[in-house]
């Protein structure tokens, strides 16, 4: 595993996210799901929390965009970049834009599958870089998994706890 | 199909700039420095994966490169 150059992680564990927009390739109910359990893969391991806010600004800015999202890292349309995330700081840090001209799915393995995609995110958005390790969910290319067998790879256990310790629930 | 040369180039010259840090333009009398700098960060890239070591754009490498994925930079921004 590998976390970004320059110690960024939170400094608190109770975290906050907004989903401002949605793709039109799932339900609403399907993005919000994905994005939950997506970030409870790194709750389930850690001391992290997280609770979902609808208004204001969140430590964690979720949100679907194509081309030029006015961030300096524009999207290239299918396929290519699927999505990117800030490391942990004050302002569009911790936040994960999600490449709208992708096709987003909710359990099937075509398109690209939204948790997986957003839980690697979310390994960003908490202070993990690209892992290595090609099983690892941090390693940069997609792949796709069996979403009801996912477990974390230890790997990216070994990451996380890295920055913010085990669970103490566990 | 089989890609062009030149396609194969824009592809790993474009990759390698948003995700290795390869500067964007170099002046037409730069041609070798640039060269060296695109050796240099596709040996980055393909140790990074894994591939073979050779600051060539091979196959394997290409491969690689055109498959979908996370568009935060490999190396330190």
């Amino acid at each position: 595993y590998s976390t970004f150059q320059g110690n960024y992680k939170w400094k608190k564990h109770a975290l906050t996210y907004r989903i401002e927009n949605y793709t039109p390739d799932m339900s609403v109910a399907e993005v919000d799901d994905s994005i939950k359990r997506a970030l409870q893969v790194w709750a389930d391991v850690t001391p992290l929390r997280f609770s979902r806010v609808n208004r204001g600004t969140a430590d964690i800015m979720i949100s679907f965009a194509v081309g030029d999202h006015q961030d300096g890292y524009p999207f290239d349309g299918p396929d290519g970049f699927l999505a990117h995330a800030f490391p942990p700081f004050e302002g569009l840090g911790g936040d994960a834009h999600f490449d709208d001209d992708e096709k987003f799915s909710f359990r099937s393995p075509e398109g690209y599958n939204l948790f997986l995609v957003a839980a690697h995110e979310f390994g960003h958005s908490l202070g993990l870089d690209h892992s290595q390790d090609p099983g690892a969910l941090m390693f940069p290319t997609y792949v796709y998994r069996d979403i009801d067998t996912f477990a974390l790879p230890k790997d990216d256990v070994n990451g996380i706890q890295s920055l913010y310790g085990p669970n103490p629930d566990i | 199909a089989p890609l062009a040369g030149k396609d194969r180039d824009s592809i790993a010259k474009d990759y390698l700039t948003k995700l290795y840090g390869l500067p964007k333009q170099s002046s037409p009398d730069s041609e070798k420095r640039a060269s060296s700098e695109m050796n240099q960060r596709l040996k980055e890239m393909q140790q990074f994966f894994r591939l073979k070591v050779t600051g060539k754009l091979d196959d394997e490498t290409l491969e690689v490169m055109k498959k979908p994925r996370c568009g935060v930079p490999d190396v330190a921004a």
